[in-house]
């Protein structure tokens, strides 16, 4: 464990915490995608396979348990909470999901380390979660209004990955393990899905206005 | 050889 993966797990933590407390407090989910929110509990699903097969730390496990429970929580809020389901606006939130996982999947079969249902899985995660936030930066253009803990939901969500990429150079350099080239694409085309969102955030941050993403 | 890391990675 190195400070850069640390801190990128403490990123991503938070980030599904806020939208969690968020959707938990005021009892909506405006400006906030489902399509992404399933797509990544269907991340965490594929990713964590070896759950309950290989043990290798408690903190591990509890933070595959934290990412499972709450990604699944607010995919609950968001369709059958009796309140929070009213303010999810499913006409503006239309992106496909086969649209994503589809090719993700034959992307997975195509190319991956080895061919067994738990690596093909797991890399179908990687390439999932590279494109998971899609129907939400779509949401975020249409709807044009981006409330500021929606907008720090994706920032974080986005800053997580990049930690990652940190700690993968981090690791290649001092450890005797390497980091698998899918890895290293996978994720750095997450974190450049984000760098035009980061741009507007900063933007807005550093002009103090409320943030405006261009249609 | 080196062995692949990141399978200990979230």
């Amino acid at each position: 464990m190195n400070i850069f993966r640390l801190a990128g797990d403490m990123t991503h933590l938070v980030s599904v915490l806020v939208l969690l407390l968020k959707i938990h407090t005021i009892k909506s989910c405006a400006g906030i995608s489902l399509k992404t929110q399933e797509l990544y509990a269907l991340v965490f699903t594929t990713r964590y396979l070896d759950l309950f097969t290989d043990y290798i730390s408690l903190y591990n496990t509890v933070m595959k348990l934290i990412f499972l429970g709450s990604s699944f929580s607010i995919v609950w809020y968001i369709r059958r909470h009796k309140i929070v389901r009213r303010s999810y606006d499913k006409d503006q939130d239309t992106f496909r999901h086969y649209f994503i996982v589809l090719p993700c999947l034959v992307l997975a079969l195509l190319i991956h380390h080895k061919f067994t249902f738990k690596e093909v899985m797991w890399t179908f995660s990687l390439y999932l979660e590279a494109v998971a936030i899609l129907p939400q930066l779509v949401l975020l253009q249409r709807t044009r209004n981006i409330d500021n803990l929606t907008g720090q939901y994706v920032f974080l969500l986005g800053a997580y990955r990049a930690l990652y990429i940190l700690n993968w150079i981090y690791r290649h350099y001092t450890e005797p393990h390497y980091v698998h080239w899918i890895t290293w694409i996978a994720g750095i085309v997450q974190t450049l899905l984000y760098a035009d969102f980061f741009y507007y955030y900063f933007q807005s941050w550093k002009n103090n206005v409320k943030l405006q993403l261009p249609a | 050889e080196k062995d692949e890391a990141t399978k200990d990675e979230l």
